[in-house]
């Protein structure tokens, strides 16, 4: 027993499930199965047990070289610590608040500093026309410059209350109580059904919840 | 339609931002 428990702490990035359950919306069986799954993510290209873009992009998209700016964003905010690569406990804790139990406010700033590329505390002009020329980018959609600018500009019109040409926390707060749809990808409804997914977690568990 | 949407819409139908994906390993 005593090797079992110290060879799963020696492993990079791992924290111990109990603590991370304590801290999140996961319950100890559920973080336990998101190892499970991590373990997968990250054994992928590199196999280090820290969680690198390439096998990010490669999850996401089948994919290791797909550029997108939105997965991009995604894996910066999940990479709390800066340093390149997602732990295991970066990515519990960042998964939590797209758990179903996880509150709105918490995902709707989630959703903020997503959109708030340049992290000035507002999503500015010019980065809202940018994140629409990147889903162009990737989707089939083909609209033209001036459809695009005035899709940005009666979106800024809209959601920018206090009138000075961007967009804050209030305000997009404010945007999102009037079109909640736009935080419908902040939930995962699979979150509560990890351990039905990744049942061997059973074979590690130290607790039964 | 794309263009009756708000830009936030469109964005948001971005496939880097379907962290369902994850799980379908």
């Amino acid at each position: 027993c005593f090797c079992f428990k110290s060879s799963r702490v020696d492993r990079l990035g791992y924290e111990d499930p109990k603590i991370l359950a304590s801290e999140t919306a996961f319950t100890v069986n559920e973080v336990e199965a998101l190892y499970e799954l991590f373990k997968k993510l990250c054994s992928s290209i590199i196999k280090d047990g820290l969680l690198h873009k390439e096998e990010f992009q490669l999850a996401l998209f089948q994919s290791s070289s797909k550029q997108n700016l939105f997965a991009d964003r995604v894996f910066d905010l999940f990479d709390v610590k800066r340093n390149g690569v997602i732990e295991f406990g970066e990515f519990v804790r960042s998964l939590s608040i797209f758990h179903p139990r996880s509150s709105e406010a918490d995902k709707i700033s989630f959703a903020f500093r997503l959109y708030d590329l340049g992290q000035t505390g507002y999503i500015e002009r010019y980065e809202l026309k940018q994140m629409v020329s990147a889903l162009l980018n990737e989707s089939d959609l083909d609209l033209s410059d001036d459809v695009v600018e005035s899709i940005v500009e009666k979106t800024i019109t809209e959601a920018d209350l206090n009138g000075d040409g961007r967009i804050d926390q209030e305000e997009w707060k404010e945007f999102v109580a009037k079109h909640p749809s736009l935080i419908k990808n902040m939930t995962l409804p699979y979150l509560t059904d990890i351990t039905v997914q990744f049942p061997s977690f059973v074979l590690n568990t130290e607790v039964q919840d | 339609q794309p263009v009756a949407m708000n830009a936030f819409e469109l964005i948001s139908m971005s496939k880097g931002l379907n962290l369902g994906n994850l799980f379908d390993v």
